[in-house]
């Protein structure tokens, strides 16, 4: 049913071809995962791909077409994406507006509503993990990081999340956080987004910490209760937030409905970051200019 | 609910589910009867008593038997899960696999204790909980080779499905909502209790078919009616609308529905007690 | 479903579990949220 023709990429636990279903000639990827050599068994990313694919049909996540075992390899048959994010912002000859910038990020904020509302956490949004179809439609995509949103004695690992992307609490280290930690990551996205440069580039862990509160300032118990707990704390530099001004310079071709969603996603103390909904009924999405259809985008 | 793969894969009716365990047994009957007719023209000069012996032991095993079976080593999972303290919905998702992998496979050609250790180490995965395969094979007192000997076959059998809603949770928000419903009504100390005695009998009920025949909130309703019917009937009328009519000819409570928009709670009655039957 | 068939309200639940973890630190800082809990046991059960 499926034929492998061009192998386009590998990764640690997986190769990824491009084919065709052929009874609807349909393009499709195929991701192969490798079997041998993980001592433990299938591997951990395979499971949660599955596991949480399986369960979501939403046109801003990646769909899962068909899996099958074949000369006992576990092969995910995936949606055709050919394009990422992170290629456009890249390509500094795309030049893309307001409009085109509203559009992606009201897509991607769909995709994380949709996994939070089934209690899945994506827990890698980067750039390139937000693919994009021939019809501009955006696709949140690897959930080889996902898990339940936990039960509530559970402690989750804090190392999750490209590191550019990763939230305040996990950088210290948090066990039972929420999904507040995937709206950190929107927020940054779409800070990314308007500036086309990563906005929060730290060189390792330590200077991610140091990196996010030079730019928006070092929390404090007051605005983040029980934050000096964290044993990290006590080592960190301290750093004024910015003020309304400095972000308007950073960020000048964003309205004011603009700044106040990416300061609402990126909030220090996770109890406060904006969720999914208060995202996508924000000022911001009722304001023009009109999120550009998709079909339309670059 | 409806969107879910344990809906859309794993819910049957109680014919259907029948038929499938007839027809996994009768294709691995049939091919244990061809084994058993080459293995006989192979061994040409058996003696007559190995011949008698062959014929009343070699018997395939009935679909009853099968089953028999299966339960038996699915409760075993359960308090071997205890025993090495797995999380409660790690152990209902090891019986869940287990239960799933001989919907579409026999006991004659994967005997359930090689598949028993699987399913456990592969739920484990599945639900976060992971340990390498050495430390689980050397708790489990097996190899790591028994326990990853099945697993494509487990994933494959699953139909690649993974995820599993347990009543566990919807107990828990049953728990929040009657304190909600009936609020002032209930004494927390013996809700305390009601919520325990149906978290263990909601492990006894993963063993029943009914986790394919009802969804997780029916089930966990159903429980609830047997742990405390009056506690139930209460929420049930206060929830949906129920008045107990009880003017009805026949004596018999007789449930009217106020607002037709809501669940029709008289449907959802019928199927909470079919359920408990089902359970019981 | 648009209309959820319940109300979350959290002033009337007594759970003396969750909200013993609603008083630790480690969960306060983490970001822990009890209503997040209560909502996913609630959806499951109305689900």
């Amino acid at each position: 049913e499926y034929s492998k023709e061009k192998k386009v990429g590998e990764g640690t636990y997986a190769v990824v071809y491009l084919g065709t279903k052929r009874s609807s000639n349909r393009r499709i990827a195929i991701k192969e995962i490798k079997t041998s050599g993980f001592k433990d068994g299938l591997d951990m990313s395979a499971i949660r791909e599955v596991k949480y694919l399986q369960e979501m049909q939403h046109v801003n996540v990646i769909e899962l077409v068909d899996v099958f075992m074949a000369q006992n390899n576990l092969n995910l048959v995936l949606e055709f994406l050919p394009a990422d994010l992170e290629m456009v912002i890249k390509d500094t000859s795309i030049l893309f507006t307001q409009a085109d910038i509203k559009s992606w990020l009201l897509m991607t904020l769909r995709g994380v509503h949709h996994c939070h509302r089934n209690f899945i956490l994506h827990r890698d949004l980067k750039p390139n993990n937000l693919l994009l179809s021939p019809d501009g439609q955006l696709k949140i995509a690897d959930f080889g990081l996902a898990r339940n949103m936990g039960s509530p004695q559970e402690f989750l690992t804090s190392n999750v999340v490209t590191r550019w992307y990763r939230a305040p609490e996990l950088l210290f280290g948090a066990r039972h956080y929420t999904g507040a930690v995937d709206m950190w990551s929107v927020g940054v996205i779409f800070a990314e987004l308007m500036l086309r440069i990563p906005y929060l580039p730290g060189k390792d862990d330590i200077d991610q910490i140091d990196v996010t509160f030079r730019a928006l300032g070092t929390p404090t118990d007051k605005d983040w209760p029980e934050i000096s707990t964290f044993s990290a704390y006590n080592k960190i530099q301290i750093y004024p937030p910015p003020s309304r001004e400095e972000l308007r310079r950073r960020f000048i071709a964003a309205t004011e409905n603009a700044l106040d969603l990416m300061s609402g996603m990126l909030l220090m103390n996770p109890h406060k970051r904006l969720d999914p909904i208060q995202c996508l009924t924000s000022e911001y999405f009722l304001e023009l200019p009109e999120p550009t259809v998709p079909s339309e985008l670059p | 609910y409806r969107h879910s793969t344990q809906y859309r894969f794993w819910s049957f009716t109680p014919e259907r589910l029948a038929q499938i365990r007839s027809d996994v047994n009768a294709r691995v009957t049939t091919k244990t009867q061809l084994d058993m007719k080459v293995f006989l023209e192979s061994h040409p000069n058996l003696t007559q008593d190995e011949l008698a012996a062959i014929k009343v032991k070699a018997v395939p095993v009935s679909p009853h038997e099968e089953l028999l079976l299966v339960n038996y080593f699915a409760r075993m999972i359960l308090s071997f899960a205890g025993k090495m303290n797995l999380p409660t919905e790690v152990a209902a998702t090891a019986v869940s696999f287990f239960r799933k992998f001989f919907l579409s496979n026999s006991v004659m050609e994967f005997p359930p204790k090689e598949v028993f250790h699987t399913t456990l180490f592969f739920a484990c995965k599945s639900e976060n909980y992971f340990m390498g395969v050495e430390s689980f094979a050397k708790k489990a007192k097996t190899s790591a080779d028994a326990v990853l000997k099945h697993e494509f076959k487990l994933l494959e059998s699953l139909n690649f499905t993974l995820m599993n809603h347990h009543p566990y949770k919807a107990l828990h928000g049953f728990f929040l909502d009657i304190q909600n419903v009936l609020s002032g009504k209930v004494d927390m100390k013996y809700m305390g209790q009601v919520y325990t005695n149906c978290k263990k009998s909601i492990s006894d009920a993963l063993l029943t078919d009914a986790i394919y025949f009802y969804t997780p909130p029916q089930i966990t309703l159903a429980i609830l009616l047997t742990e405390d019917e009056a506690l139930m009937m209460r929420y049930m009328q206060l929830k949906f609308n129920l008045n107990v009519d009880t003017s009805s000819a026949n004596g018999q409570k007789e449930f009217k529905q106020e607002d037709p928009s809501a669940i029709n709670a008289e449907r959802l009655l019928e199927i909470i007690k079919s359920c408990q039957a089902v359970i019981e | 479903d648009l209309h959820k068939r319940y109300v979350l309200s959290e002033a009337h639940y007594e759970d003396p579990f969750i909200k013993s973890l609603q008083t630790k630190k480690e969960y306060i800082a983490s970001g822990f949220r009890a209503d997040y809990v209560y909502d996913r046991m609630l959806t499951e059960a109305f689900m």
